[in-house]
């Protein structure tokens, strides 16, 4: 696997504040977990109605996505499993690569 | 060779150099191949020179790809800007003349050194690669480096962030070598192009701050006409305006370096896509991607023949 199949089961979660009570609570939860953001760069540019991208490790999914239910912060994953996106934008190479 | 190479697909770093050499050795009278500097880890900054030498102070185009490492469309739009200038320089009357009446500089893959960790180790990986002695974490963002508003809004002091603007401007190796050029060029480089990805956007200065630029009903002019350009090729939207008020406030920016450099125009694409696959852009999109992509910028380009 690519990278070592590191990040199987990781996500990217799509988040569209819609107030600026949903986005101080979106920054306080970022507070407390370790995440890649894909856009914007960084928390302190998110706000009510841009999109916030935000790649969440496999072991950290659920803990966000029951967060998000709580705050009744309405969120779309756009991406259920990273590593399989990772495989096909370039996998093929390197199957090719073991043919 | 050059002529089995797939530009429809992502390459690391080591197929992307061998083939700028190609390029090199296969077209001497329209490109030229030179290093700028050395990146943080001690590789070479290439610049390919593409146009024809009719004469010595020709206008010129700047465009560089790859300032953040996980945006690989750019690098791959770079390639193939490279090989479509140079496929239709017979038969493409309007690509022979801006390479006859223009230079451009095209630099493929400007974060060397975090393009090839984003291939072998961190596929997300998005900044340089350079190391402060008494902080952990490694890089500092291309894109908040250069030396206009430094490390104001928008970008952060704390070297463990994405945005981090490092430890003072032009710190990063390759963000001094490309201001050094493009400083001792200012007097014909009169586009600055850099591409970026992902959000579908054409920005120009200023990213710092909710002003608006002098030069501004031209600057708009030449983006209205390239996103309509771009539009043209496959009906896809891309949204246009100062950087700061269409993305968002951001300060240490290559173009508002550029523009404050004396470059009339300046411009930062965001490439596909709006976020569905988001740096993960298939390979099967690179060619309508950087297909319309090309519209956008020979249009850039052919405005700068124009007096506005």
């Amino acid at each position: 696997y690519l990278y070592n199949n590191r990040y199987v089961g990781d996500q990217v979660f799509r988040i569209i504040p819609s107030s600026n009570t949903e986005v101080q609570a979106v920054k306080q939860l970022l507070q407390n977990l370790t995440v890649d953001l894909w856009q914007p760069n960084s928390a302190s540019l998110i706000r009510d109605n841009s999109p916030a991208d935000i790649h969440v490790g496999r072991n950290k999914t659920q803990w966000l996505r029951r967060h998000l239910h709580q705050a009744h912060i309405h969120y779309e994953v756009l991406i259920s499993n990273l590593q399989t996106e990772i495989e096909k934008q370039t996998g093929y190479r390197s199957s090719r690569k073991r043919r | 060779s050059e002529l089995q190479y797939d530009y429809e697909v992502y390459h690391p770093l080591e197929e992307i150099q061998s083939w700028m050499f190609e390029i090199n050795r296969t077209h001497p009278h329209l490109v030229d191949l030179f290093s700028i500097g050395q990146s943080y880890e001690g590789r070479p900054l290439y610049v390919l020179q593409l146009g024809k030498r009719t004469r010595p102070f020709k206008k010129a185009v700047w465009i560089d790809c790859g300032v953040h490492a996980r945006e690989w469309i750019g690098p791959a739009f770079c390639q193939w800007f490279v090989k479509e200038a140079l496929n239709s320089y017979q038969h493409d009357s309007s690509m022979r003349r801006l390479m006859n009446q223009l230079n451009f500089y095209i630099m493929p893959v400007f974060n060397v050194d975090g393009y090839h960790y984003s291939w072998k180790t961190d596929r997300f990986w998005r900044k340089t690669r350079s190391k402060i002695p008494k902080y952990h974490c490694r890089g500092v963002d291309a894109n908040r480096n250069w030396k206009v508003k430094w490390c104001d809004e928008g970008a952060s002091l704390h070297p463990c962030d994405d945005t981090y603007c490092g430890p003072f401007p032009e710190s990063e190796p390759e963000v001094k070598a490309v201001a050094k050029f493009l400083r001792k060029h200012r007097k014909r480089v009169k586009a600055y192009i850099s591409i970026h990805a992902y959000a579908q956007m054409l920005l120009y200065p200023y990213s710092y701050k909710y002003a608006t630029i002098p030069n501004f009903n031209c600057v708009e002019s030449a983006a209205q006409n390239a996103v309509s350009a771009l539009y043209s090729a496959y009906g896809v939207r891309y949204r246009y305006g100062p950087a700061s008020t269409t993305l968002y406030v951001s300060s240490g920016s290559s173009i508002d370096w550029a523009y404050k450099n004396g470059i009339p125009y300046a411009f930062a694409f965001e490439l596909r896509d709006t976020g569905y696959y988001g740096f993960l852009l298939p390979e099967a999109l690179i060619n309508p991607t950087c297909t319309e992509t090309m519209r956008a910028i020979k249009t850039i380009a052919s405005g700068l023949l124009k007096k506005c």
